[in-house]
Order: C-alpha cells, then structure tokens, then sequence
C-alpha cells in the first residue's frame, strides 16, 4: 500500500538530517505511482503531485515521527479539497418541468442511471418522466420501458425510426401537458470523437434547454477520462456526474480525472444494477479508495 | 515522440508517457522504458526511431500469442461462451461474431443467456435479425443455464453446428454471480464434450487498470480462451493488454471499431503497437 511504501521510504531517510530534492522526488514518485495505478490521469498527477510537493517539503514531515502518514494525509486533504467543495444537488427548475439530459459513453449507464435518478426523485415527492431518445441501439426504447414500468414511472418513446430532436421535443410536450415536474432523457451511448453524434447531441441540448447535463461515466474509466469529460464539457456543457459501477474493485481514479478537467461535482454514484442502487457522492469515501 | 532526434532524457521521458496515457500502467510502463534504455546502452542504438522500432516489435512478440483464430472444428458440435464485465460490447459483438461466422458457411445459433437485465434477449434478438441466426431465449429472470441448455438441444435438432452464448454483464468482484458463471461452464462442459471450446472475455479499451484484475478473475473462474477488445474505434488505446497478454497469456483474438455489424476485426499485435506507440 502507499503507507507501506512512504514508510519504507522515509525509513531510509531518516538519520540523514536534512531532506534533499531527490528524497522528496524519491516520495513523490512513489505517490504519482499510486495515483497512476489508481487510473488518475497522468497529467492531472503531476499538477496534484506539484501541490503535494509545497506541503511535503515543510518542516512538519522532517519533524514528524510519522513522516510517511504526515504525507498521505497531505495527499489525502489535497483530494478531499479537490473532490469535496460544493454541495453536489440537482437544480431543480422555478418553472418545471426540470430537464434532466444523460450523456456519456456507449455502456457507461445512462439508461440504468436514468432509472434510478427517476427513481430516486420520485421517493423525494416528485413527478418524473422518462423520455427515450436513444433511437439507435437495439432495444434502448424497450429496455427504458421495462426499468420505467419496474418503478412505475411513465416512459415517453416513439417508433424506433424517429430522430432523437423528435422524440424530445415530443416528449417535452407530453411531460408538460401530464404535469410531470421532472423530464429525464436518456440518450445513445457515443464516442466524444465522433463529431456528427456530438453535433446531435447539441442540437437536442438547444432545443430541450436542459437545466442539468449529467455526464454518466463508468468508474473503471481509465487515461481517457480526461479527454471524455474534456470533449463532453466544452461542445455539450456538463452540469454533474454521475460515476457508475462503483460497487465493482475499480479505484476510481478517474473521477479525480474528471473533477480536476472540468470543475463540475459528482452528483451521484451508481453502486449497483438495480433501480434503488444509487446514491450521494461522498468525496472521503472515494478518497480513501483512490489512495487503496 | 516522432520530432525526437536524440536519446536524451526527454525521449525517454516522452516515451513514458506514452505508455501512461494510452492506459499500459504506471509500474509497467516505467519497466519498460528501463529496459529499452537498457537495451539500448546495450546495444548502442542511438537513433530515437531506431528504438521505438525496437520497443515496438519486442512487446507485439509478447502480445503475439501465435494463431488468433477461433478454435471452432467443423464436424462437432462448438460452443462459444462469450463473458465479460456490464456494458464491455458482449451482446454487440455476438451480433458482429454471428456475422462473421455465418459468412464463413456456418450454422449459427444465438443463446440469450442473460435472463436479468431489462430487454437483454429482446436486443439480441434484434441482433439475431440482422445476422439471420435464430435466437434461443426464455423470460426474463428465468435459469441462463437454461436457456443455454435449450439452445444446444436446439443446435443439434435445426444441424447448427456452433452455439454463441450471451451472459449477463457482471462484476468479477461479486462472488455469487461468478459462482453463477462456473455452473454455467460446467452445465456446457456436460451437455457437450470438449465444450465450451471457446470462453470469451470481452473487455472495453476505455477500461483502466482494472481490466488486469477483471481478466485475472474470470480466467480463475472460467478459464478464457481469448480476448474481444471493444471501442478501439474511441481515443482510448488499450494498452492495458499488454500487461494482460504479459501475466495471463490469454490471446487477444478481436478488436471491437464500432457499433456496426462488421466492425470486428481480427487482432493483430503489430497494429496494436503501432497505434500505441507511434
Ligand atoms: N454493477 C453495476 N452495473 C451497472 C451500474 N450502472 C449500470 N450498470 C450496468 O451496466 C450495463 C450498461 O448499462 P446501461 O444503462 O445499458 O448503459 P448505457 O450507458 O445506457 O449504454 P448505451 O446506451 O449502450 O450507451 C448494464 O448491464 C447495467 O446493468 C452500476 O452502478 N453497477
Ligand atoms: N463505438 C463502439 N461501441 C460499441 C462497441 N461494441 C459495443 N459498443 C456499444 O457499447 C454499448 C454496450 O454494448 P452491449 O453489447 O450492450 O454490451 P454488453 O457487454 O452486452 O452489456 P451488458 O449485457 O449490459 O453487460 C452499446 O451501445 C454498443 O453499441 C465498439 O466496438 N465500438
Ligand atoms: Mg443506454
Ligand atoms: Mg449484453
């Protein structure tokens, strides 16, 4: 674990006397390698490393008994700082119905997590509706259907041959004509670099004027998160994360990744299959599982 | 890398990097950079493209786990049992494997093995439509042994000569639905000599550092006899195969470029590394 390794380190370094530029760089390293394994984006390590490094060069660590726990706890406080901050809600809107939109990649969990977000807002006294504006893998308006009737929310859908811009705009009038105070579109998997999807998916977001994007992604994600949440932030707008699968053994690096290039919080974590399997995002927690 | 004309430490630097970025590990990634330098001393190479040749043709000989192809004889009865993590491309990439087969002159039959999540049979079906392979299913929540079980009864009356069989996404962590697995493997293994002749892991290249334990996992409880990386056609590389092929020696044997049914490709460890490390 990074303990050990920080405490083996500063075994040696100890009876020394003074802390040199290597001796830090020697902890340093060992602290980027745990952040890499952990799938941190390399890039977003070395600018947390940076910080880390102001505070380990201080007086406290060469005078502490335990310089080892002295640093992780800097690395860990420097995460929590990070990852924490604001109270992650959703906005919901003054004049509903509040437009929920899921983005994200192919498999990430968008069509479960918009079932557990409708769910989830419907245990809260809310009036949600799903709307299926995923027209291209097959059986996307029928698995939406099966989740919504398992939780008895209404799902809006169309003829699989419909556009999406369609199925929302359309949708959008069905929620407001049937009072649903919440509309959650569940879009098609797709990749950041495929330009004519991300163009389509700005198209529904002009129209539909989401009061939430939430960026649904898998926490096994690795280097490429950054470059996910990059593309998906500047051409579509993020509003929130959703990090999925958490309930898996994956460290979760990436949604320090994804915090650090965006500045946008975790909303939510999926941390299961089922429709009640999501829950608050706790920063401590994830920390604690980054650092292993 | 390719503007670099000496072997200074900002190559090696770069070409660290590299392997970090497109997913080959922190730990593995310095191993390897160590032992090209290494090598490099060594064998006095001094040209930067002289090296990356190098680098790229030692670690396609540790990926290249000799023939790619699919252990399928004609003449008896094959079942594939294609496994793998939730939302990875297993149901897409039966659809683009039936495809495949079906051009070859084989008789494919599709099991709708995951009984559990919403509309998994119903898509591939859909699937099954547009390869022109019958699909075996039942409800949902029903035995997925079962209907695998149904499946190869079905085979052996309609002449089909291979199986593919559709599991549902699950994590490698959950012991009871790894547990689900092995009886599903073994109930194959009674119902058909030699079978599952083919056991499928197939892993999403936008996957991290946990694609090694997930491979580490499955291959325990089921045994694999191949890899299908999928979503190579994003900008994420993969790299973690590497580490994969290095500890486990499973050979990756398809590669996932899209959502479309020919968007499977056989696996070749040398465009691999081209694209890893160009
Ligand atoms: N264990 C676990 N599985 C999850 C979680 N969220 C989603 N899944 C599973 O992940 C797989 C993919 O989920 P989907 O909701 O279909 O993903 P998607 O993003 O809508 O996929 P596309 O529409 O194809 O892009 C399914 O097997 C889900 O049951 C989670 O938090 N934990
Ligand atoms: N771009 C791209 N998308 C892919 C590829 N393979 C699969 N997909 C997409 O990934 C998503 C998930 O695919 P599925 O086949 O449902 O994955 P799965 O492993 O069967 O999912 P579960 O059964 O829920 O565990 C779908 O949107 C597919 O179209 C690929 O090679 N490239
Ligand atoms: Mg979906
Ligand atoms: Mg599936």
């Amino acid at each position: 674990s990074l303990q050990e390794r920080l405490g083996e380190i500063f075994r040696k370094l100890r009876g020394r006397g003074k802390l040199t530029e290597d001796d830090v760089n020697a902890v340093l390293r060992e602290v980027r390698m745990a952040l890499l394994e952990a799938d941190v984006n390399l890039n977003v390590v070395r600018e947390f490393t940076k910080k880390v490094k102001e505070k380990a060069v201080g007086e406290a660590v060469w005078k502490s008994l335990t310089p080892g726990q002295l640093v992780i706890k800097y690395v860990r406080d420097e995460l929590v700082n990070l990852m924490g901050g604001d109270e992650p809600r959703l906005e919901m809107s003054q004049d509903p119905p509040t437009v929920i939109m899921m983005v994200g990649l192919h498999g990430s969990g968008k069509t479960t997590s918009s079932a557990k977000l409708a769910r989830y807002l419907k245990s809260k006294g809310r009036h949600p509706m799903l709307v299926a504006a995923d027209l291209h893998r097959p059986a996307a308006i029928t698995q939406l259907q099966v989740l919504g009737k398992q939780i008895d929310v209404p799902v809006f859908a169309m003829g699989a041959q419909e556009k999406p811009l369609s199925v929302a705009r359309a949708g959008l009038k069905a929620a407001i004509s049937q009072g649903n105070d919440v509309v959650i579109m569940d879009t098609a998997g797709r990749l950041h670099i495929d330009q004519e999807l991300m163009d389509e998916l700005k198209e529904v977001r002009d129209y539909v004027k989401p009061h939430e994007v939430l960026l649904v992604v898998d926490a096994m994600t690795g280097q490429d998160a950054v470059n996910i949440a990059e593309q998906f932030n500047t051409q579509i707008g993020v509003d929130g994360i959703v990090l999925s699968k958490l309930d898996g053994d994956a460290r979760g690096g990436a949604a320090l990744s994804v915090r650090f290039v965006t500045g946008k919080p975790i909303k939510f974590i999926g941390v299961g299959e089922k429709t009640d399997a999501l829950e608050i995002f706790h920063p401590d927690r994830l920390v604690s599982r980054i650092l292993g | 890398l390719p503007g670099r004309t000496k072997l200074d430490e900002d190559f090696w630097d770069e070409l660290e990097e590299t392997l970090i970025l497109s997913d080959v590990g922190g730990m593995t990634s310095a191993k390897i950079v160590d032992d090209m330098r290494d090598k490099s001393k060594r064998g006095r190479i001094k040209e930067p493209s002289e090296v990356l040749k190098v680098l790229r043709d030692n670690l396609a000989e540790i990926m290249d786990k000799g023939d790619t192809s699919l252990k399928i004889p004609e003449g008896e009865l094959v079942i594939i049992l294609v496994v793998g993590v939730n939302g990875t491309g297993k149901t897409t990439s039966i659809g683009k494997l039936a495809y495949r087969l079906k051009k070859e002159g084989r008789k494919v039959i599709l099991a709708a093995g995951d009984t559990f999540r919403a509309a998994a049979s119903e898509q591939l079906q859909i699937w099954g439509q547009r390869v022109g392979a019958e699909v075996i299913r039942h409800n949902e929540g029903a035995d997925p042994a079962a209907v695998i079980f149904d499946a190869i009864k079905a085979a052996r009356s309609r002449g089909a000569d291979i199986v593919i069989a559709d599991t549902a996404g699950r994590l490698h962590s959950k012991v009871n639905l790894m547990e689900e697995l092995k009886k599903i493997r073994r109930i194959i293994g009674r119902e058909v000599e030699g079978a599952p002749q083919e056991v499928l892991l197939v892993l999403d290249a936008t996957t991290g550092q946990n694609a090694l334990q997930q491979a580490r996992v499955f291959k325990e409880a089921v045994d694999l006899t191949g890899i299908v990386i999928t979503k190579m056609d994003g900008s994420a590389k993969g790299g973690i195969l590497f580490a994969i092929s290095d500890e486990l020696k499973i050979p990756v044997k398809f590669v996932g470029l899209g959502e479309g049914i020919e968007d499977l490709e056989t696996f070749d460890p040398k465009l691999f590394m081209d694209a890893l490390i160009q």
